[in-house]
């Protein structure tokens, strides 16, 4: 159990590092565990330096510089076992326009790599704009939901109301 | 396995039938707050086998039938449908000879809920089984709920790593 | 002391009662204190209606919804006790635009009634296009922040930028 | 009492002195992630007398001080001023007899931190008293920090109704 569990810690590793450099084109990023007499027991720590600056614990980051830091942790796990399907609610929210652009083509090549089918739930025109298609959720009637196909520009209108 | 179409009728508020069809790459989801967005990802893991009420914002199962609205009275109801293309076959898909498979939750007020693969009734544990068997499930890493990253971010180091051993 | 508080808690009601339904253009919602014996160890719910929606407690709405009707409750607290600032970090993140503009509205009406004085930081162009000045922080050299004075168009070029 | 100017140096990431005119009506700080928006809330927050380093993202309260960058290194000090308009005189702040109050927090590594108003020594006790005098300070409900509005969502009722005392 122990054994299997530090071979695994050590692969997320790996990709959490690799993800993390792309996402913030540059710096560094590493997993460690914290101190347990069994490893079983450990903690997950998140030491993080987007390029320029000193590495920090991740609480020390800004609420956007952290979503991104997360997200590559998230998908290092994924990659360690990619599943067909993938959806994500919201999660772009924090994040600026560079880093939605970088965030948005890291799944572009992870839907190529893995074929995994990406469902995307956002808010952000940017992410709108890099997806292959779009549906809007409407409540033409009060409280009852509908879903339609719509192209980016009624998509902008319909983010727009409520 | 590929998914292909997610189907909802009478799932929060879904009130009538509504799909989304589930292409290659990458597909959006938009519209203002409180459309119904989140309630489609919650529809599919519901169908995954999800059996708690308060990861999915209810109190108890039978909240996320169609409760009612100004215009509406409430279901009785509620049925959710993926579709998954099984052409190729393989693993735990391989017990189906169906080239398509319908996977069917549906849970009626006073009744509980029931699973069903092209209409034979399973049990909970088949589904939950064939979608870990596929990498993914309701809690799998694949899934970022709202708030979820946020959550990520916030726990402490013991509760990140059973976070991260929830989705490996 | 337990008087004082159910006084407080019967001002703050009106408060937001009135600054939910601005907010929602609609709707109705209303805060209840938990049973306890003692009305000091009660805990605060909230329920809420958007309009044409069911009552429900605040964990049934959406994401937007939540932080709308939080944003109720923490102006029904401030309008009991105004103070001559308001600083508010990125609190629209999670609203569309229509419920950004009339939060918007909410803070222009709070600042004439009361002259105070907010600054307000946000990534969402619709906030940025209802304020009446605009400064942008920078990190020309890597880590060291800088502020400067910036317009609209700049401001949207900015947020873009890393 | 009129807010009209805040300035920092050797604060978190802001390493030379920069500054935030504070005029009527409402003032929008916008930037990419990181650049240092969140930075300036908490100069604000600590000048009034934050005294939790973990409110503040630090571990200790010295984490505030600049501590340097690829292109730079650390600081040794941290100094943050307020400056108020006080021709009205009201309150506490009629104590004070100049038009113009510039309230100042420094801290040097290694010696702890100190508060200054119109250069003369005070305690940060009188610093939270005159801001608490004008229905503010660092946990006033009209200071909102990133993240606090889900940490309201989330609470159980019982710290909502904390959180909520501590503002009124
Ligand atoms: N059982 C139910 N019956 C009817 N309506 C329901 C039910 N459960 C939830 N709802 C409604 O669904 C709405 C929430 O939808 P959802 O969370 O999907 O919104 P969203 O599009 O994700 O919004 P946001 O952008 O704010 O996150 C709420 O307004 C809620 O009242
Ligand atoms: N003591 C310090 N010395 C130098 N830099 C620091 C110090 N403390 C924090 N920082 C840096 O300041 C940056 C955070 O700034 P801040 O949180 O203000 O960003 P932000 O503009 O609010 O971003 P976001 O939009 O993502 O919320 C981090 O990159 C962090 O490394
Ligand atoms: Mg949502
Ligand atoms: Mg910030």
């Amino acid at each position: 159990g122990r054994e299997r569990l530090l071979k695994s810690f050590a692969e997320v590793n790996r990709y959490f590092e690799t993800l993390f450099k792309s996402l913030f084109n540059g710096g560094s990023a590493e997993l460690t565990l914290t101190e347990a007499d069994d490893p079983l027991d450990a903690g997950l720590e998140i030491l993080a330096s987007p390029p320029g600056k000193k590495l920090q614990s991740l609480s020390l980051l800004s609420g956007g510089e952290q979503a991104l830091t997360a997200l590559a942790l998230i998908f290092a796990v994924f990659l360690t076992n990619p599943s067909p399907i993938c959806i994500l609610d919201e999660v772009d929210a924090p994040l600026d326009d560079t880093n939605v652009a970088r965030f948005c083509d890291m799944l572009g090549q992870i839907a190529e790599e893995t074929g995994t089918r990406f469902i995307v739930v956002t808010h952000h025109r940017l992410t709108m704009a890099k997806m292959d298609r779009l549906y809007g959720v409407t409540m033409e009637q009060k409280g009852v939901s509908r879903i339609v196909s719509v192209d980016l520009q009624t998509a902008e209108r319909f983010k727009e109301s409520a | 396995m590929i998914f292909t179409n997610l189907k909802m009728t009478g799932f929060k508020s879904f009130a009538e039938p509504e799909h989304i069809s589930i292409d290659e790459g990458m597909t959006g989801i938009v519209g203002p707050n409180g459309c119904g967005k989140s309630n489609i990802v919650e529809s599919l893991r519901w169908l995954m086998g999800e059996s708690s009420a308060k990861s999915m914002r209810g109190g108890e199962l039978e909240d996320i039938i169609f409760a009612g609205s100004a215009s509406r009275p409430s279901r009785n109801f509620a049925e959710v449908t993926l579709t998954l293309d099984n052409t190729e076959k393989k693993g735990s898909a391989a017990q189906f000879a169906d080239d398509d498979l319908e996977i069917t939750r549906r849970i009626e007020r006073g009744k509980g809920s029931s699973f069903k693969i092209n209409g034979k009734a399973v049990r909970a544990r088949d589904v939950q089984l064939l979608f870990a068997d596929m990498a993914t499930g309701s809690r799998s890493s694949g899934i970022v709920s709202q708030g979820k990253v946020g959550a990520l971010i916030n726990a402490k180091p013991v509760e990140r790593r059973n976070l991260l051993e929830e989705a490996a």
